[in-house]
């Protein structure tokens, strides 16, 4: 019960809360019971699911003031539950300095709710901080979402570096889920080009599922929805129902 | 001499890298000695320079290991210097919780070169932390490239709250040049839409000139050089330039 993934890469705007949002969502459409963590002080989650007003907010429960069950609200998509975060997030990567085990303060967090899900997805902030690692640690593996642009590539050997760090002195169970490809623009050159690099490395699990760079996608944010919901028909969301299908058929 | 301007905005892939490769590349085709910044653990815009051995990078500067004189690397562009990056910058954001003005590390560092240039561009990582509070104390102002897309408004409030508590508590002269729009695409509704609102708002500043999403734009750092070198006859060539020309014209 209750697998946990985490949406990483320290590379900005490569659709990590994008992926993050429209899986959580396609996997609760697939009739599976998804709870997402917003784990970036921006709060682009929360905010793109329609969830702006919250008492509390992961970060209290980073600094320990408060059980994760407590802050977890509904949203407007059946089987689909948020744990909110806020800006003081930010503040969040001092004040655990001085904490015993501050890398499992998320982990033993999550154990307390982890078997009330079928999935627990954790949406990631452009970072390798102390926050970040606490998600890698709590993670059971990890969706690695890129760009298929030229920066793309110069910041993945870090990443994966990162997470076989984790793996060894944190977190035994931790893999790589796999690179999903997304923002894919089939006229660009440079686009088909990191595509082939990648998959023929063979460095990498990459998944068949590529989500393509498609305006709906971006919109549905905008009315606090998943592209799903937004507009079922569209490329995004048919891409991103294919990406849920695809991990669950990985599960077994 | 020497004006400092910080390339910031916390929100991942808005085009702050971009934005201070192309920007320092046309002040230095304008005759303006201009030195590039990497305070990016990234390291981006070392790489989208075609710079990657280095023995010594920024993260030696902020530790105190080294004068940031003598890190300072040509590029292949004249009038152009770098101050690259490595990963290692991760790791600083840890080690300087414990030094005696942490905040005003580079900007001791900046003063000691400052006179030798007539801008010096900082790109930022996207984060708030410690790293890109030290660019922000250390810069005269402070260009936010924002994507004209949903989630590019949601964090802007808070860039402009800590760009006015810097400015109150560590930074008087700190400025905000404007608000740069990137990464246009006139066929996208939302886009038209992000763009009136901010022009609307009048709680901004905004650059007259607007950067078009441009395929050479994106090609151009996988050969190292800026996209005026590339291909001065683009659209993002074009866009560059202007930014620059509206940049010097306002300094007057
Ligand atoms: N498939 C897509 N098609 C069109 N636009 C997309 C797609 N995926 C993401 N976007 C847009 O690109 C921008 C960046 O995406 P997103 O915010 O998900 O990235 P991120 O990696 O979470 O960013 P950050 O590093 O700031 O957390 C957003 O404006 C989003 O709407
Ligand atoms: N005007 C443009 N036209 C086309 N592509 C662009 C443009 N500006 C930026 N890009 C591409 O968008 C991606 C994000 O840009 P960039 O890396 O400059 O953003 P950033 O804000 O520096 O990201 P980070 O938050 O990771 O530092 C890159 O792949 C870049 O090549
Ligand atoms: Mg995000
Ligand atoms: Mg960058």
């Amino acid at each position: 019960m209750g697998k946990i993934i985490a949406i990483a890469n320290q590379k900005g705007g490569v659709g990590k809360t994008t992926t993050a949002i429209n899986l959580a969502s396609s996997l609760a459409i697939l009739d599976k019971k998804t709870l997402l963590i917003d784990m970036d002080p921006q709060a682009n989650a929360s905010g793109g699911l329609g969830i702006t007003e919250y008492e509390e907010s992961i970060y209290d429960v980073m600094v320990g003031e408060t059980e994760l069950s407590s802050i977890i609200v509904p949203t407007n998509e059946s089987n689909l539950m948020l744990a909110p975060s806020t800006i003081d997030l930010v503040g969040a990567e001092i004040e655990l300095i001085d904490f015993d085990e501050r890398e499992f303060v998320l982990s033993k967090a999550v154990k307390t709710i982890k078997d009330d899900y079928d999935y627990i997805i954790l949406d990631c902030q452009p970072s390798l901080g102390i926050i970040t690692v606490n998600a890698l640690a709590a993670a059971d593996s990890v969706i690695i979402p890129i760009q298929c642009e030229v920066f793309a590539l110069q910041g993945l050997n870090k990443l994966t570096e990162t997470i076989e760090l984790v793996k060894d002195s944190l977190n035994p169970k931790l893999t790589i889920e796999g690179i999903l490809l997304s923002m894919f623009d089939q006229r660009l050159r440079m686009a088909n080009m990191v595509v082939d690099e990648i998959k023929n490395s063979g460095n990498y699990k990459v998944f068949d599922t590529i989500i393509h760079r498609n305006t709906k996608v971006a919109e549905a944010p905008m009315v606090g929805q998943s592209v799903i919901h937004y507009d079922v028909k569209s490329t995004g969301a048919q891409n991103y129902l294919s990406l849920a299908s695809e991990f669950i058929a990985n599960q077994n």
